[in-house]
């Protein structure tokens, strides 16, 4: 229904606005309901702007920049219908240090509601964890679990 | 709900039976290149139920069973088993339920909830009402972060749909 | 031939006129996210002609030119010079030769070889004859090397010619 | 011309299989021509396996194999037709620390005919530059270059 959608849009955009902010500092980014239709119909614009620079097309964003962008919204989503867990596949593979301990501070925040297993070859995010995860192929083609580390 | 256990038998790399135990918070999984590691995300994908070969990096379903190594012969039958558990705080008793999925090579397909066999339907119905949540953003696959960037305005929706 | 040196000025972050030396063997270019790494890739692909926006990462091509920050204004232009060189040993001069790019607000461009202005095609011709190479697999852009591995197999072939 | 190619593709499927077992430390690679049509016009099948797996479709590599393998058949297309320089941007992204001393020790193997720019956030692929430029944005929307450190 109309209202349905708009109310979740609504709570969504400022959500993402929110973890935007949280993610890069400062800035602004916010979602738009492509009016020239049904609003159960349009699409739906991304509108992102990191702290300091000038509002331009998101295509133009770093590579960095946009893996940020996009978690920034699924955050959103998240928190608005939230799923009890998420998988992140090197999502930090493209982050500098400095992002790398927003997103894992970000990720914190969203614990104990969400479960995270991320995959990462990061040893700032592997500090991170709460329990680590090794896999091998000690036998090659044979995947091994060989090592499980609780910290607190 | 959260994930409480799983076990991975002949599925992708997973040729020996192996079982990861969960804990709240953050699991963080770690390995050289082509270890395993995305197969994991795959067979979470899988045993929840997941129709395309494509998003498991596949050409056929059949692909994801053990297909053997310089030293292994391929297997006939892959499963993945994912527990999923509640602790309702107090006396009250903590609730689970089990899913199973299994493909042997012939294409026979079968789903399981709590061991008894059932319908994908069944399956699906299971994870709506506990609340487990669609695969569309709970698995992020490697390298696809930044599709809801350059998706189309029109397509993007679809995730605020399911959301809303 | 190879890159001695490269100015960049008004071309996407680079509000300052910025000079890069080149040297032989392996540079690394390091440094935070969206600082402008990606955009000396993308500033070399387009003073040897780079002709689709897309590529780099702009809708329109006026997009290349500096768009003002939070302190500064739009700039007008971005111009892009890259300098060749070749050391032939012995007693024999080094040659060398400069390539200028630069676009206009208006939407005017121009092209300079060795400070003269030319037209596109003579800088392409420049190019083919010093060996400089095509642009299809001398710059790998960010996140796209595995594009070769997804292409249809009859798009691949494109390389291939282009190498025979 | 027919004989042109065929000489081209020969020898370039060679490098890619030397490159890629190199990259691997063994295992093996090669290109198909699919012959159901003129060499003129027919496909390239590329087939890859790394050491101790079974062959199968390359699209169930991992991440860092498909760019290793990626890598590998842009080498063996370099070393055909070499390109004075080549501009590498976070292809090491994916990469394990052992891929990444295989990845810059191949570099290495291809200067001096070849200048890389390797733009990157991996610290072996950093130690491994003969040249190091810093860029960094003192002020927010602006470049700037700060460091530039020669090694021998
Ligand atoms: N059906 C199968 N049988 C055996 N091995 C398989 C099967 N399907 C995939 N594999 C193997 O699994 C490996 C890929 O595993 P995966 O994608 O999980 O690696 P990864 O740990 O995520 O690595 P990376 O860090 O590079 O992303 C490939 O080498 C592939 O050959
Ligand atoms: N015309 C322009 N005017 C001003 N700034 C621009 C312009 N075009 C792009 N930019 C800015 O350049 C930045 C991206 O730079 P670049 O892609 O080079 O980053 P990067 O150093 O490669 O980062 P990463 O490590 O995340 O890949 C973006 O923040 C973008 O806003
Ligand atoms: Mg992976
Ligand atoms: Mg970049």
């Amino acid at each position: 229904s109309r209202e349905k959608f708009l109310e979740a849009f609504e709570r969504i955009q400022e959500g993402f606005n929110r973890s935007f902010i949280t993610l890069f500092g400062g800035g602004r980014a916010e979602l738009r309901l492509l009016e020239d239709e049904d609003v159960l119909e349009c699409g739906i614009e991304i509108i992102a702007s990191p702290p300091g620079k000038r509002l331009q097309n998101i295509s133009l964003l770093s590579g960095g920049e946009k893996a940020m962008t996009a978690v920034a919204l699924l955050f959103a989503l998240f928190r608005y219908r939230p799923s009890p867990f998420c998988v992140l596949d090197e999502v930090d593979a493209p982050l500098d240090e400095a992002n790398v301990g927003r997103f894992t501070r970000m990720l914190r925040e969203l614990t104990p509601e969400t479960q995270f297993i991320l995959i990462t070859h990061n040893r700032r995010s592997m500090e991170a964890a709460d329990l680590l995860y090794g896999i091998t192929m000690e036998e090659p083609g044979v995947s091994k679990v060989v090592s499980m580390r609780l910290d607190n | 709900f959260t994930l409480d256990r799983m076990e991975i038998h002949g599925f992708k790399s997973f040729f020996s039976r192996t079982a990861f135990e969960f804990r709240p918070g953050i699991i963080a999984v770690v390995g050289p290149n082509g270890c395993g590691k995305s197969n994991i995300g795959d067979a979470i994908s899988w045993v929840l139920g997941d129709q395309s070969p494509r998003s498991l990096r596949a050409d056929r379903m059949s692909d994801v069973i053990f297909n053997g190594s310089e030293s292994r012969r391929p297997l006939g039958m892959a499963e993945v088993t994912l527990k999923f558990m509640r602790t309702n705080g107090g006396p009250a008793p903590a609730e689970e339920f089990v899913v199973t999925r299994r493909l042997y090579r012939d294409g026979n397909s079968e789903y399981c909830l709590n061991g008894a066999r059932c319908r994908l339907k069944d399956i699906q119905e299971m994870l709506l009402r506990s609340q487990v949540g669609s695969r569309l953003y709970s698995v992020i696959e490697q390298g696809k972060v930044d599709l809801i960037l350059t998706a189309r305005p029109k397509d993007r929706r679809g995730l605020f749909e399911e959301a809303a």
